[in-house]
């Protein structure tokens, strides 16, 4: 097991317990930066921890990030990492990162579905939902990124406990969900949510559940044409982009219209890359030049959230 | 341990709404515990769908006597999970 936060290998993927040993070496490496907030417990009871990046202040405007809602997605929780260890390592010398860090505080949930994710590691690694039993059927787990209060029960999603895509029994059913969703309201000062998936090579905005647009529909769309473009200048990675309805399907009781809905305006979904080729198994060998090219799309969202407060 | 030898994953193109529904009603089909990685719902979006080597056959002829195109994205998908573990425990090593 890796000491401390540089002998890890970002290049590799990692069980639940390795990230979480060393999530806790980055919050002992960083302890002016980084604090481990545990926001609540996953069906099967393991700890659902987020890492704060804070320089100070009280309650000041906020981000947030997550990534792995979908378990069987490891390339998001890998990038995931890279980018907290780049949050904390960069503070300090990037004048831009600094500048966010010096007026906004980063939350950070690296593992959002931590019983799913502990699954992919010992039974089945194709697994998506999480792992909460549903009354009267033999088929477990909910997707997540349908359960929240946003159109919830709406188009794209399903109600029958074994499709990939099954919406739970009410909103907020799932406490990896409801955990998120008491933080954030809690909270109260979030001005961007990023909810990082994998693999169509897309950044959507909302609405998903409704073709109508929002009233930030321009500025959100020049906004994610920016990410993308800074995202394409390392690999030449494309990625298309647009709202979650046009761009991909219509999809209701996602993360990113629950965040806009509650007063989120930067609410964007990441599809990371894949090309096709490999679906879910994106050989370990690309996690770093993933890390790297979100990286650039990540800053451009924050940057717009730090320079444009409402 | 669950083992996916021998299941593929087929990258399907629609080119009509009604291939679209096509693949709607073969979702609908659960016998085949297919997982749709990408599902069905426009024609300029591929769909990804994960069969299990039980149901291979009859999704590829549902495909064929449909007239709709698909390529075989993962030949096996447990040889790309074998390789994936071997890696991990490679790079732990």
């Amino acid at each position: 097991r890796d000491r401390n936060t540089n002998n890890f290998d970002y290049a590799s993927y990692h069980t639940l317990d390795e990230i979480y040993s060393w999530m806790d070496s980055l919050e002992a490496e960083y302890p002016d930066l980084v604090t481990k907030i545990q926001i609540g417990s996953s069906f099967e009871g393991r700890p659902i921890n987020v890492l704060k990046f804070s320089t100070g202040g009280s309650n000041r405007p906020a981000i947030w990030l997550d990534t792995g809602i979908h378990a069987r997605e490891w390339i998001t929780p890998a990038t995931g990492i890279w980018s907290a260890k780049k949050i904390a390592s960069d503070y300090g010398r990037d004048p831009s990162l600094t500048a966010i860090l010096n007026t906004m505080d980063i939350f950070f949930e690296i593992v959002t579905n931590p019983d799913g994710y502990y699954f992919t590691h010992t039974s089945n690694r194709m697994w998506r939902k999480t792992r909460s039993i549903n009354p009267g059927s033999s088929c477990v787990g909910v997707d997540p990124n349908r359960n929240w209060g946003a159109g919830f029960g709406g188009p794209g999603t399903s109600t029958n406990p074994c499709s990939e895509t099954y919406l739970g029994s009410f909103e907020h059913s799932e406490s990896e969900v409801k955990s998120i969703v008491d933080f954030i309201l809690g909270h109260g000062n979030f001005k961007a949510m990023i909810t990082i998936h994998s693999y169509s090579q897309m950044l959507m905005y909302p609405y998903g559940y409704t073709s109508t647009e929002t009233p930030n529909q321009q500025e959100l769309h020049t906004l994610a044409k920016s990410a993308v473009d800074a995202l394409a200048t390392l690999h030449g990675t494309k990625y298309s982009y647009g709202s979650m309805i046009t761009t991909i399907y219509p999809a209701s009781g996602t993360t990113a219209d629950w965040g806009y809905l509650n007063g989120i305006k930067y609410s964007f979904t990441f599809e990371l890359r894949d090309t096709g080729r490999y679906g879910f198994l994106l050989p370990a060998e690309q996690i770093i030049p993933t890390a790297q090219e979100t990286w650039l799309a990540l800053m451009k969202i924050m940057e717009h959230a730090r320079d444009n407060p409402y | 341990q669950k083992l996916f030898v021998g299941d593929q994953v087929l990258r399907v193109t629609a080119s009509s709404e009604e291939q679209i529904t096509l693949l709607k009603e073969l979702q609908d089909l659960e016998h085949l515990k297919l997982d749709f990685w990408r599902e069905p719902v426009k024609t300029a979006l591929a769909v990804d769908v994960h069969v299990p080597f039980a149901g291979l056959q009859a999704v590829k002829a549902f495909l064929e006597s449909n007239g709709i195109q698909y390529r075989v994205m993962i030949d096996d998908v447990q040889m790309l999970l074998d390789e994936e573990k071997e890696e991990m425990f490679r790079s732990r090593d």
